[in-house]
């Protein structure tokens, strides 16, 4: 579970404050398939990297399995994102010097995965999302639609419990799209994960069965 | 008008060779609104890019405005495209050390437009986009949708006559879309702008009088 307890975030820009959220409260149970939908600039990006332990609030607390994630260190927050967390971040952030295949392979590596474990899980992934003609293309040599494929591989990669994923089919047709959808509900019925998706299209909306709606920052529905 | 006879793009990787596009031939008319959709992968950016003269076929021609631009040197296609082409990037591609107004100003710079235009011109074209209370923002301190807003307010800077819009709605939410769509007919039916729109969206493709549809790097409707 991942609770949420009047979490507020505050950017200062000289001498202008920029409240990104304020006083967000929610909680996420394990298991849950929720989407967070909203305006542009209306917060669900910060929301999704305070969630995912990326990012702290100005204010406020966040618990994941009833711990309070402020009292961890850096590195025990590193670690937990690693095991628990797989993210698909709304820019892709591939490593640009890193072929579609060993961007995937770089969370199993982390997680102390063998080399050979690693490809033969990562060609798996990459052929879910229709990239199996794509694996040594660095990401200067892929479609945008393809870069955010290999992003989605990689967030899957280590397996984890919690998957958050930002706009994951913003550059996709679809049909692309639908492949993605499938997968994810697959990961939350079969595979028991918690899914949390930011996301502007209604057919990824429509299939969470919790739906938070943002708006200047503060839950709206 | 913008012609394209037979063009081919073909990518060697290694021993392998990736047909990006295979002998695509189709006449954009002056003030057309043209729509191209199509799976991820299909070759939708690389044949914006030849439109737009930022690359070259590896065969066939490019003719604008009956000229047959590979004749040209890359100076004047640089000219040609500051002073007839607005691109909006699927990457967004904002400069990350200047702020949403310093990237919309810098194509107004290059045409040679004073500060003080530049900036006035700069200050509508981002209160049309949304926002307004963002002149001084970096990207990095910036939403996806609000990046991409950016990247539209600098595709019209210099009042292009072609836009050539690769996938401009991607990151937005569905109100801000319409009023991204509702830009872009102005331009084309009051400004008489010819708009060649990449997209997925089939809320701006059904405002196209002309739909081109790419399957497998051809034309397939
Ligand atoms: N430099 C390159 N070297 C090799 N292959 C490339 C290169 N650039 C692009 N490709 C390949 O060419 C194909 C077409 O790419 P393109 O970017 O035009 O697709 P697209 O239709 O815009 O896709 P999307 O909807 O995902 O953005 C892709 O399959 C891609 O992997
Ligand atoms: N470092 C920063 N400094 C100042 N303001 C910021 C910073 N980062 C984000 N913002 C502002 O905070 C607000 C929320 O940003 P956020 O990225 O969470 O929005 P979003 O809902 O994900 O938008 P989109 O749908 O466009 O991706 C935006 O208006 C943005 O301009
Ligand atoms: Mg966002
Ligand atoms: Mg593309």
């Amino acid at each position: 579970d991942i609770e949420l307890i009047n979490v507020t975030k505050v950017y200062q820009l000289g001498k202008r404050e920029v409240k990104a959220l304020r006083s967000i409260s929610s909680t996420i149970r394990s298991g849950n398939f929720m989407s967070i939908m909203g305006p542009s600039g209306s917060g669900k990006t910060t929301l999704l990297n305070i969630i995912g332990a990326l990012d702290s609030p100005t204010s406020g607390y966040v618990r994941v399995g009833g711990k309070d994630i402020s009292d961890l260190s850096d590195r025990s927050r590193s670690k937990l994102r690693l095991s628990s967390f797989g993210f698909i971040f709304q820019g892709f952030y591939l490593l640009q010097n890193l072929t579609a295949m060993e961007n995937v392979m770089v969370p199993m590596r982390e997680a102390g995965i063998s080399r050979w474990d690693a490809m033969k899980r990562g060609k798996e992934l990459l052929y879910d999302v229709g990239l199996r003609n794509r694996f040594g293309h660095l990401p200067s040599q892929l479609s945008g639609g393809e870069q955010q494929r290999v992003s989605i591989a990689r967030s899957m990669a280590n397996d984890p419990s919690v998957i958050l994923a930002d706009e994951p089919t913003g550059e996709l047709d679809s049909e692309s799209s639908q492949n993605i959808i499938n997968i994810m509900r697959g990961l939350n019925r079969n595979g028991g994960k918690t899914i949390i998706v930011v996301t502007h299209d209604n057919e990824i909306a429509k299939r969470a069965s919790i739906r938070l709606r943002l708006k200047d920052g503060r839950i709206s529905n």
